[in-house]
């Protein structure tokens, strides 16, 4: 699975999600990434992009719940982000990432390393994989 | 306002074995897409246009689980699926079950500015992108043989493999292992 969040200069949030699924998966099998919500979510506040055990995102509705926890219980980018991946993946293993409308990036997971990289118009930039 | 930023992933669950240089080459290629996404981004190209390009990129270069080098279907075929949203209006655009269209991300882009709806799937999203001229090319496209070798992998080891890229000698895919966690034998996370 690939995804990109991103956050213009003029403060739009946006969010796109791919990906070929679980290796061996059944024919037909739908994941996390086309579901709007779980997968994928932008708003005026964040724009968030997962990534992992599908069926425990979808479960977790977990690109939304970022936003959610934003919007109703006043938390910033990246505690939203700890938030989501502490409290709602249950035994599920999966990572995801996130801008918000102010320039912060975040990102967070769960399982053995992410694939990621972010940057800001500060001139932060950070590409890694592990912890 | 904070000013621009942009965020990429290339999926969870790396195997903890993966060779440095493999390592590297993930990093080169996530660094690529940052930067064509920075570039973007300050050619002022919105938000919506620069999440789209950026995950064409992941799609087309087959290192990750998407597009080109996507994970295979118990069949040894592929399937794709995509989603987009807009924040600015909330629009969104998705699309499952993509067997013949280049760049799945694209289609989903199409969905949300293109028909009445926000998610098709299979023939029907097949038969849109057709309506459209996208660009289709064939199955086997999207298929590599680091893959066929994985999916040779899953089917002994009886398991369903997410985005990991568990190398040959450690998953004892052969041997019977008795515990399995996140559906890998735990000898996997052996070095842990």
């Amino acid at each position: 699975t690939v995804g990109c969040a991103v956050v213009d200069s003029q403060g739009r949030c946006a969010a796109a999600t791919s990906t070929g699924g679980l290796m061996n998966k059944m024919m037909g099998r739908i994941g996390d990434s086309p579901l709007i919500g779980a997968g994928t979510y932008a708003c005026d506040l964040c724009g968030v992009s997962c990534t992992g055990e599908g069926e425990a995102i979808i479960r977790g509705t977990l690109a939304r719940d970022v936003a959610a926890v934003m919007e109703y219980k006043g938390l910033g980018l990246q505690e939203a982000v700890d938030f989501v991946v502490k409290e709602r993946l249950d035994e599920g293993k999966a990572g995801l990432i996130a801008v918000s409308k102010t320039g912060e990036v975040a990102y967070g997971f769960n399982c053995v390393g992410m694939f990621r990289g972010c940057a800001t118009e500060d001139g932060f930039m950070e590409v890694g994989i592990w912890e | 306002m904070g000013g621009w930023a942009i965020v990429v992933h290339g999926g969870a669950g790396v195997d903890p074995n993966l060779p440095a240089e493999r390592q590297e080459e993930a990093k080169q290629l996530l660094t690529h897409c940052l930067n064509l996404g920075i570039s973007a981004l300050r050619s002022s190209l919105p938000a919506i246009d620069v999440v789209e390009l950026v995950v064409r990129e992941l799609e087309t270069n087959p290192f990750f689980n998407s597009g080109r080098g996507s994970a295979l279907t118990e069949k040894g075929t592929v399937e794709m699926e995509a989603s987009i949203m807009d924040g600015n209006g909330r629009r969104c655009g998705a699309v499952s079950g993509v067997t013949s269209v280049k760049n799945p991300i694209s289609l989903a882009r199409l969905v949300m500015d293109k028909s009445p709806h926000s998610y098709l799937a299979f023939s029907g999203a097949e038969a849109f992108a057709k309506k459209h001229d996208m660009e289709m090319v064939d199955n086997e496209y999207f298929i590599t043989e680091d893959n066929k070798g994985m999916l040779k992998q899953a089917k002994e080891a009886n398991t369903i493999l997410f985005d990991y890229r568990v190398p040959l000698d450690s998953c004892g895919a052969g041997v019977e292992s008795p515990i399995v966690m996140n559906g890998l034998p735990i000898s996997v996370y052996a070095p842990e």
